[in-house]
This record gives C-alpha cells, structure tokens and sequence, in this order.
C-alpha cells in the first residue's frame, strides 16, 4: 500500500492473507496475496495470485495443497498464531486472461469453516451491476487493505515494481477513488499503448498519485460502505498497475470489477440455481 | 483198561465161555476222545430180548447195546458191523451167561480204540465256543475276535469296558457291538462328566433288548445308572427305560453281562440341561438380547439401552453390560437401569440468548433449545439444537459445534478514524 495507513485489528476482519508455496517449480517460487472472507468456508481473490506461473500460456491454477488462507491477521509475523486453513479447492474464472488479467477473480474453498470473532469477519458482495450504472461508480470512494510493498509517506519515486521494496508487517490500508474507465485508460494511453481495460475492471487512484495498492496487495477488496446499511460490500480485488512505481501520476490501479460476477460466485458458493 | 486201543473176549475164547458168569471191562481213555468198540467173533447163546446169555455195552450210566445171537443165525442182536461209539471217553462191556447152555457157543472177540472228538464239529447242541474254536487231539481251544478277550472260564469272550469317561455336553453311548449281541460275562461302566452346573440326561432308543427273565428281576444281565446319589435301575427286557432325567453332573451306567445268552442290548444319547436362571424383567427403555422364554446355565443377556438413554451401572455409565446365568441358577449380576440422557447445559454464546424448548428447560435426550442472537448481531448460522442420542446438542445437519452470533457482512469491529471538517 501507497501513502496509506496502518490499520488497527478488527478494522478489516474479511482481509485474508492468501500464501502461495509453488513446490511444482525448481527452485521452489513462493508469493503472496490477500484474499476476502465471503463465509465461514470462502474466500475470494483474483485469479492471477493463484496461477501456476507456467513457462506455456495454459492457465492451471497451483495444486491447493501449496495454498494457505490466514485469517483475522494484523501483524504478518503473528503469522503462527492466527487461524489458518489448507484449501481443499481453487476455483479460478473459466474466462480469466492472464495476458491482461481481465476477468481476475477465483474463489478459495477452505479446508474447514471457521469461527468469526471480532477479527475475522465477512464482507458483503456488492449488488448486481446495471447497464446504465456502473458498480462502483465513478468517484466512490473505496478502501483498500493489504500487506504488499509498502510507503507510508506515498513518495512517489517509491518502491518501484523491479525493486519492489519491503512488504508491510502490520496491515495498511489506503482510501482511494474509483475514477472513470476513460480517465483510466487515458492515463495509461498517455504513458504508452497496449494497455486495455475492460468493462470487468476499473481504476482507483489519484491523478496525482502517490496513494496506491502495490506488489503483494493483489486479490485484496476493494471495499465502500453503502450509505443506508453502513455495511462494507467487496467492489473490486486489487488485480494490476502500470509498470513503473506504483502511485504514479494517472497510472491509476486496475481493480477486478466484481459486480460481473456476481452470479459465477452465487454458484459456485451455493451450486446453479435449480429449474 | 487205560490203554488207547486193544481186545476182548470172552472167558475161554474161542472154546465155550463158562457158565453163569458176569465179567465187565471198564475201558477209559483221555477226555477228549471216545472209544469205538467192535466185533470182530460173535457166537452167544440166543434168546429172546438176550435175557440169557449176552453183551452189554454201557456209558455214562446208560446202555448203549445188548448183543446176544450167533452170525449165522437170523437174529437182531447180533453186533454185526456195528460200531459202539461212546459218547464219552469211558465205555463198560459186560458180559454174562446163565446156567443152561446146551450147545457150545465160543463166545466174542471185540476190539476197541480211542478216537479223536471233534468239539468243534457241528453236532454239539451247545457251540462250545464264544467267537472262534480250534480242535486238536485230545482236546480243543477257543479264541475270540479282534478287541474281545477269551474269559478266564475259556469258552465265551469277554471286553474291557470299564472307566470310559465322556466330557462332552453331548453324546451317544450303546452296548458293545450294538445292535449285534453284546459280549459276555461282561462288566461295562461309563462314566459322564460334565461341567458343573449342567443336568445329565440320558434317553435310550427303543431297540433295548437285555436278558432278562419273567419272573425274577433282571438276574442275569442289566443296566443301571448311578447319578448324585441316585440310582435307577437294572433295567433289562425288551421294554426301553427310555428317558432318564437326572439332577447330577456326573452319571455311571453299569452294565453287567453273564455268560449266556444273544441279546442285542442298548443304545442311547444323552445330553445336558443347564440349570435355570430366571428371566429377569426388561428394564424400562432397555433392550435385552437374547430374548428367550428359558435361561440356563451358560447362558448371557446382553443389556443395551434405546437412543437416548444411557446404561447405568454401579453409577458407571456404559454402553453395553452382560449379565451370565451361573451354574447355581443366579444371574452374575444385577439388572441394569437405562437412564435419560442429560445433554447438559447448553453452550454460553456470546451475544446470544438461548431459549429452551420446555417449559421445565429440560436438558434430557430430546429437548430442544434455540439460540437468538441479541442486538443487531446476526443469527447464528445453526439457530436450534436438540439433546441428540449421544449426548450431545444437534443441530438439523447434525452438527455438534457451538453456534456463534457473527456479526453480519460488511461490519468492522472497528469503526474508519472519523473524517475531519476543514
């Protein structure tokens, strides 16, 4: 996180941190990811945060076994004493593109269901996107949440994607607007081609820079309080950004657009719906 | 006379005998053989019926023959070709003449000889001999069947069938050789032994056939059973004893054979009753297993209570007890009792109030009771549990975890820092 801050326990009980072992690989890679608690057996996150990083195009998600959830976490060495479950399924997007991330989003199916507490929370799914009003819209103001490469002064020289910097220890979270896909794929037009930005994502950020999510943040929600249940519902999971620093002036991060698939997860949480 | 073979003859032979003369020739050979006597000369004065002058052959106290006659004349007592044969081994010739002979007559000339019996030959009335008899010269001998041995009077053979013990709880039992003529001067016992606890019955076919005789008690051959101090018996005849209920453990069954007689003799079974337990009441919300009208000794109940309740013994809580019926007819232990079971109380939750099912919040198999989370907590995702059969609160997947009163999605436990007016 970008020119955030850090969070206090409880302030996002649905934060996941999703942590990748790939034993398949020699040497052995190993990352991480933040996901979000849709129950007490799902979690969600974007897609490319379990994709085997094969040497072909083939999107084959890593074996579960390698994938361990931590939930109600603050303070990533406290690691060892927080609930963690194994993964007995990994559910990525049929659609997902890894050659530019549209359609980012997977589902984790934990190993066993567990407790809520204060610190390990749902988060509510948004409600179903319209035609004519995007979900979010323009100028929501979201928050983001994640243990990845970390600024907390929001310098924008810092840290750059090829020397990516120290990940947070304590949970940070940033708030951040959600500007309009054609502001967004203005800003990344003017600093190059070949960029596209699909109608299942959208940006967050300021044209300014300087607050971001960054390396190691992926999969995390993208969350906004409605303003009549005052209840935090997941907009979007941190997906990608520009190629330089992150919280780069107009390089706005792309965020999976959750809202679209709002029916993919009813069923694969609860099966189709019956005839 | 002694010697195996020799002659006779008359005074004076071949000139006239004397006058009133009365000689007798005692003629003995070993036991064994016989003596055969002929005539080789035989001139005596005639008469009738040989009242006058004659030969008499004599044995074992019986006469055998009277010869009188000459050879010339056509008389009937005249010996002829004939051959005196003793039944035994001794033979009396005895000659006698009276006082009026008027012609010459020169009297006889006979020859004897011992020969061999043949005691195994087929004319004996009586077979000398139980199985098998061997003759020889002079005597013979008997030998009997492969398990049988020759009785010390050498004629009938006999077995050892004394001290054979059963221990099974089951059997049959007969007479040697059964339905074939059991031996004789035999004295059988057999012996049953079984475990402590268990009653000796015996159950002897219909075939039953024992000497007996009509008008004194079972004197020659019986059988008896002697079992706790008890005996019953002799029994014999053709009439079977039929069944023979004992309360011992342990039973003898004599049998007793003479030295005479073909009689089939006897087969039976027997078996074991246990002695009885009573049967025990099923105690309320148990199960008993086996069911039976009867108990015996050896036998067991196994005690189980319906879902739900739990087996109470000795203030231990089981899940199964046994009870045996012992061999004096008591149960190795007392009936057990089935006790409702308590789930307990039910889990404390936090933010959540529980609501009994009973008035009387009862906590036994059964109840139910519901959690309803407080404030604006949501529900916990199992709201209604029941005491299920093993104890332990359910809810409808059957589930045993504790519900818990999570907050609803989207609901920090902490609030954003407040935004601040510039």
């Amino acid at each position: 996180i970008v020119g955030g801050k850090s969070a206090v326990s409880g302030l996002f009980p649905w934060q996941a941190l999703v942590s990748v072992e790939d034993r398949s690989r020699v040497p052995q890679d190993r990352w991480f990811g933040s996901g979000a608690l849709l129950s007490d057996l799902w979690v969600l996150t974007a897609a490319h945060v379990l994709r085997s990083h094969r040497r072909d195009a083939s999107v084959v998600p890593v074996a579960s076994e390698h994938v361990q959830v931590f939930l109600g976490l603050h303070r990533v060495r406290d690691k060892h004493r927080s609930t963690s479950r194994s993964v007995d399924r990994i559910l990525l997007h049929p659609r997902f593109e890894p050659s530019n991330y549209n359609n980012d989003i997977a589902l984790l199916r934990l190993g066993g269901r567990v407790e809520f507490s204060s610190n390990i929370r749902p988060v509510c799914l948004p409600p179903a996107a319209r035609q004519d009003l995007p979900v979010p819209a323009p100028d929501s103001l979201g928050v983001v949440a994640g243990w990845g490469v970390f600024t907390p002064n929001g310098s924008a020289s810092s840290p750059l994607r090829s020397d990516p910097g120290a990940a947070a220890d304590v949970l940070q979270y940033v708030k951040l607007p959600v500007v309009s896909q054609e502001e967004c794929r203005a800003g990344y037009a003017a600093r190059a081609v070949g960029y596209n930005i699909t109608d299942s994502m959208f940006c967050a950020g300021f044209p300014e820079g300087g607050r971001d999510t960054c390396v190691g943040d992926s999969g995390g929600a993208f969350v906004v309080e409605d303003e009549v249940t005052r209840r935090w519902a997941v907009l979007g999971l941190v997906s990608w950004g520009g190629p330089d620093e992150c919280g780069a002036q107009r390089m706005y991060g792309v965020y999976t657009r959750v809202s679209r698939f709002l029916e993919w997860i009813q069923n694969q949480l609860h099966g189709p719906p019956q005839e | 006379i002694s010697q195996m073979y020799g002659s006779l003859e008359s005074p004076n032979f071949p000139e006239p005998y004397p006058q009133q003369l009365e000689r007798r020739w005692d003629v003995r050979v070993p036991p064994g053989f016989r003596i055969l006597l002929s005539f080789s000369h035989f001139d005596l004065e005639p008469s009738y019926l040989c009242e006058y002058d004659y030969v008499q052959v004599e044995a074992e106290g019986a006469v055998l023959a009277r010869f009188c006659g000459r050879e010339q004349t056509d008389t009937e007592a005249v010996p002829a070709r004939q051959v005196v044969t003793s039944p035994k081994n001794t033979l009396t010739v005895l000659f006698v003449s009276d006082f009026s002979n008027e012609e010459r007559y020169a009297g006889f000339q006979a020859h004897y000889s011992a020969t061999d019996v043949d005691e195994c030959g087929g004319n004996a009335s009586e077979p000398p001999c139980d199985h098998f008899c061997h003759n020889y010269i002079g005597g013979y001998y008997c030998s009997c069947r492969y398990g049988y041995r020759l009785h010390l009077d050498n004629h009938t053979c006999t077995v050892e069938c004394r001290g054979v013990v059963f221990r099974e709880r089951s059997g049959v039992l007969s007479s040697v050789d059964f339905p074939a003529p059991y031996p004789k001067n035999s004295n059988c016992s057999y012996r049953i032994e079984v475990e402590e606890g268990f009653k000796l019955r015996l159950l002897f076919a219909p075939e039953f056939d024992v000497e007996d005789h009509p008008d004194i008690v079972c004197p020659y051959d019986h059988v008896k059973v002697e079992a706790g101090g008890e005996e019953f018996g002799p029994f014999c005849g053709g009439q079977s004893p039929g069944l023979v209920q004992t309360d011992s453990n342990v039973l003898t069954l004599r049998f007793h054979s003479d030295d005479s007689g073909e009689n089939s003799g006897w087969s039976l079974t027997y078996s074991t009753t246990g002695t009885q337990c009573p049967v025990p009441e099923t105690p309320p919300h148990a199960l008993l297993e086996p069911v039976q009208s009867e108990y015996f000794f050896k036998d067991h109940i196994l005690f189980t209570c319906l879902p739900g309740y739990c087996l109470m013994k000795d203030g231990a809580a089981l899940n199964h007890y046994q009870i045996n019926c012992r061999a004096n007819g008591s149960w190795s232990g007392v009936t057990p009792h089935c006790r409702r079971i308590d789930c307990g109380s039910p889990w404390e939750v936090d933010s959540a109030d529980v609501a009994f099912g009973s008035h009387d919040n009862s906590t036994l198999f059964g109840a139910t009771v519901a959690y309803v989370c407080r404030g604006d907590s949501g529900q916990p995702s199992n709201t209604s549990f029941r005491c299920g059969p093993t104890g332990k609160w359910t809810d409808a997947e059957g589930g045993t975890r504790a519900p818990s009163c999570h907050s609803a999605c989207g609901q920090p436990s902490r609030t954003l820092p407040a935004v601040v007016k510039r």
